[in-house]
């Protein structure tokens, strides 16, 4: 007895439709009353089409704002040839409205969808900046499907400003839980380009999101790297179908391709994962994708298992997401134990670069001075350096850990012909997740190309982040989210109408409102006392070691 | 690619919007606000600068360096960002 939605477009939504066996599960979540009611999701882009008839009744104004032009108002500007549709295409995977007899379904149908105009005009660090920190406290997932460009030579990612934006939004957002940036991997395939030159998709702090085919294949545009988290569904080769959502001009289109189509179908699904519980942090987040991505049917050559015995790829990362396991998950998981940052320098004297060369290091330290280890489980893994070197695109950069998975920071890039070498840059791994990080870690740099390059390392840091936690021996939790009791009279917004707080703690327990629930969160471990700030342990910054 | 300067700039000062506003008053600004919400750091627009340049504006850059208020400046290049 599935809930299938009524939409006229629902039976060409062939990647959660079961209309293929391993789709993206999210017929399951629906099942459980899982919508994505309450939470608020903005598309930053070139602007979203406010009185699309599938997405008037979702739209949020709070969620939305004109970084082009500086007004409220995101509607996109309107050209002969329909250039800026990109937002209001991804806007509509996410929270198109069901059940009203137009195009098909969001993934998460009834969460509040905003639009940010930001891509149609001069984009400065400032405007991007502020997009990614407009309401933090109202807007609980960013969903972005741009960056640099993908053209297999550039090396390039967010400004200070921006960063800082990153930065705020996961310490500060969302009431301190953190709010999720989730960020389409890359178009660049066809010029070998690689995600982890982009500093957007290659932070720490956004959630990189690659596609595969409906057959399961790598698409022709997409790029492989080390930090893509997870995989959803988009297009192929012309044959293959395309992703169905919401167009400009009132219309509907079956024709959405491309990593912008996938990121907005994982923000769905992380919006469905928050409904199941609210408490989650962005860092929660990142561990329930990482165990609710399979490999299922994706195929790839590169598929490894890494040290925790998971399979792991540069295509996919950790495989297709889905959606029915990452609420199930989502239900029972515990916080997580604050994040902990160490900080190794391995080469900080000029080192010329040889045409192989392995730089280890065995770490050992990383403990705050009592014996007690800062990092039992590892979370993400940085290696930030400098070096120069005479033909940037041919040197291939890789790292094995100490339990012997070794994942490719950066492949050659054959159009990438720059000699500036990297200054400063960071290269991120998302393939050492709850790996122990104690014993040697080797930096490998290979020239792949023209034989008679040269260059200098110059600097080089291991940035481990990760928890005191072991995060493989944790017990199955029992659910930590119940829903109380119906919230009995809303207001015109569908929020809750009760003297209530949003998060108040009754008798050991937490009480958080969503718009349609109450929910009871309770922690077995750390049950919550009367006077608590907060229902979650506190989220700190990163602390140096 | 050689950067391209635009007539913006990011200008963080310690005491806010008053101290923003006698920024921009003094060296011909326009103050577009807050970057942040409740914070330090301030978009400022100088009508008189061209609106794309391949050097930055040394006499602004002069000026804002030698302010002791302002903490932290720097004039806003254009960034290539691409739909995927």
């Amino acid at each position: 007895s599935l809930v299938v939605p009524t939409d006229p477009w629902f039976s060409k939504q062939w990647y959660m439709n079961k209309e293929i066996q391993q789709d993206l599960n999210i017929l399951k979540a629906w099942n459980q009353g899982l919508t994505g009611r309450g939470v608020v999701i903005s598309i930053l882009d070139d602007g979203i089409e406010k009185d699309h008839p599938d997405l008037w009744a979702n739209y949020d104004p709070l969620a939305s704002y004109d970084f082009n032009d500086y007004d409220p108002d995101p509607q996109p500007r309107y050209t002969p040839n329909d250039e800026n549709r990109h937002g209001t295409r991804c806007a509509g995977e996410v929270s198109a409205t069901a059940n009203n007899g137009f195009c098909g379904a969001g993934v998460a149908f009834n969460a509040r969808i905003g639009g940010v105009r930001m891509l149609d005009g001069a984009i400065t660090d400032i405007v991007e900046a502020q997009s990614l920190s407009l309401q933090p406290q109202h807007i609980h997932i960013y969903s972005a499907s741009w960056g640099p460009e993908d053209d297999g030579r550039t090396v390039d990612g967010p400004g200070l400003l921006t960063q800082e934006a990153f930065r705020r939004g996961v310490t500060k957002g969302r009431q301190g839980l953190g709010t999720l940036f989730i960020w389409a991997s890359g178009n660049g395939g066809l010029h070998y380009d690689n995600c982890n030159c982009d500093g957007y998709t290659n932070s720490i702090h956004t959630l990189s999101v690659g596609s595969t085919t409906r057959q399961g294949r790598v698409p022709w545009y997409s790029e492989a790297c080390a930090s893509t988290f997870t995989t959803t569904f988009s297009s192929g080769v012309v044959t293959d179908p395309q992703i169905v959502t919401t167009d400009l001009h009132h219309q509907c289109t079956d024709k959405h391709t491309g990593t912008s189509a996938s990121a907005p179908l994982a923000a769905g699904m992380i919006a469905l994962a928050l409904e199941a519980n609210p408490l989650l942090t962005w860092r929660d987040l990142q561990h329930l994708v990482v165990r609710a991505s399979r490999p299922a049917q994706l195929q790839a050559e590169d598929w490894r298992i890494n040290g925790v015995g998971r399979q792991v790829s540069h295509h996919y990362g950790y495989g297709l997401l889905d959606a029915g396991l990452l609420v199930d998950l989502a239900r029972v998981w515990l916080p997580t134990k604050p994040q902990k940052k160490c900080a190794i320098r391995v080469v900080h004297t000029p080192t010329p670069i040889l045409p192989r060369m392995l730089v280890p290091k065995n770490v050992t330290a990383c403990s705050d001075g009592s014996r007690r280890r800062l990092i039992r489980s590892l979370e993400h893994v940085q290696v930030q350096l400098s070096l120069s070197y005479s033909r940037r695109g041919d040197l291939e950069i890789f790292l094995t850990s100490p339990m012997g998975t070794r994942s490719t920071l950066v492949a050659i890039r054959p159009l990438d012909i720059s000699g500036q070498g990297y200054n400063n840059w960071i290269f991120m791994s998302t393939h050492y997740w709850d790996e122990d990080p104690q014993g040697l870690w080797t930096l490998g740099l290979e020239n792949k190309g023209y034989y008679f390059n040269t260059g200098t390392l110059y600097y080089y840091t291991l940035l481990l982040y990760g928890t005191a936690e072991d995060m493989t021996a944790r017990p199955q939790a029992p659910q930590v989210t119940s829903r109380a009791r119906a919230c009995v009279q809303r207001d015109t917004e569908g929020l809750c109408q009760e003297s209530h707080s949003p998060l108040s703690i009754l008798a050991g327990l937490c009480l958080i409102s969503s718009q349609q629930w109450w929910w009871l969160y309770s922690h077995p471990q750390q049950p919550v006392t009367e006077g608590q700030a907060s229902c979650h342990p506190p989220v700190t910054p990163a602390a140096a070691a | 690619q050689a950067p391209i300067y635009v007539s913006s700039w990011a200008v963080r000062v310690t005491k806010g919007y008053q101290e923003a506003e006698r920024l921009a008053r003094k060296f011909g600004f326009v103050n577009l606000g807050q970057i942040f919400p409740d914070d330090q750091y301030f978009h400022l627009r100088h009508r008189g600068v061209a609106q794309q340049s391949l050097t930055p504006h040394w006499g602004h850059r002069l000026r804002l360096k030698k302010d002791p208020k302002v903490r932290w400046f720097e004039q806003q290049t254009l960034r290539r960002r691409v739909k995927r």
